[in-house]
């Protein structure tokens, strides 16, 4: 996969969704 | 984000519990290469750490460091170890931090299909094929397009060797093309009870005295398949990026510039 093509604010929503489907739900973004 | 409470992270076997903290940090690493976007990752974890530890005191138990950058894990030099030993021990509040780089990042991605696909067109070939055979199937088809756009991405992805496979990941790209040296190369004479098992274009090739060049022989399309023999380093991977280049250039109208 090539992140770098994502830019900054598409990165960070991608680690959102990482973040909500690895620790759970609960995560508050 | 934040989250409090237990979670099966770093695995089922072994839950960290307690406060959380995730952050997110891009770095433009095609802009400033990938050596000034480490060196601007390990400033901003410093950063970040100093900044719940000491300014705002936010309780924190588990930090989580998220970025696009690749951490190179070289023993003892690699960005990664640098973290482990030298960054982290100075922050003995926080009682687990952990950094996701590009390559962990990209393994989650693996294990998570469901958040991949959503960034799908950014992100994976793969999945790009697989949503273009669908389309053919629906005979939805702007193809030619979407073949067209999907070639000049790869196209410009690809323009650079990949040195980072034999160990180098350091700023300096090389374009394919100042690597790439034609050789002169002909099929071998053989005796004529060989020549029956002889493919056409070989004994055509043997009896053309003009043709020696090896990529004539790659670009040639009554060739049906050649195999590539090599150690590892002799540049079979590169051989092919390059090769597959020139068909997409060709398939955008770019072969004058390759």
């Amino acid at each position: 996969y090539n992140l770098d093509v994502l830019g900054a604010q598409e990165f960070e929503r991608l680690c959102q969704s990482l973040v909500q489907q690895i620790i759970g739900p609960g995560a508050k973004v | 984000a934040t989250f409090h409470g237990k979670a099966p992270y770093p695995s089922k076997e072994e839950q960290w519990g307690g406060s959380w903290i995730f952050q997110a940090k891009f770095h433009d690493v095609q802009q400033i290469g990938p050596k000034k976007a480490r060196e601007a990752f390990a400033a901003e974890l410093k950063d970040e750490l100093s900044k719940i530890t000491e300014k705002y005191r936010h309780p924190c138990d588990n930090f989580i460091l998220m970025t696009n950058v690749s951490l190179t894990p070289v023993f003892q030099r690699g960005m990664k170890d640098r973290i482990d030993n030298e960054i982290i021990p100075k922050y003995p509040t926080i009682k687990h931090i952990h950094v996701w780089g590009a390559e962990e990042i990209c393994r989650f991605l693996d294990g998570y299909p469901m958040i991949r696909q959503t960034y799908a067109h950014l992100l994976v070939s793969g999945d790009i094929i697989a949503s273009l055979l669908r389309l053919i199937e629906r005979e939805e088809t702007e193809l030619d397009e979407l073949v067209k756009l999907y070639c000049q991405g790869c196209y410009d992805h690809e323009q650079y060797a990949a040195l980072d496979d034999a160990g180098d990941v350091e700023d300096e790209r090389v374009a394919l093309q100042r690597v790439f040296i034609d050789l002169d190369v002909k099929p071998p004479t053989l005796s004529k009870y060989l020549q029956v098992l002889v493919p056409e274009w070989m004994k055509q090739a043997a009896e053309d005295d003009e043709r020696t060049s090896a990529l004539s022989y790659l670009l040639d399309d009554s060739i049906q398949g050649l195999v590539l023999t090599g150690g590892p380093g002799d540049g079979k991977s590169t051989l092919g990026q390059y090769l597959a280049q020139i068909h997409r250039a060709r398939l955008i109208g770019r072969v004058n510039e390759l």
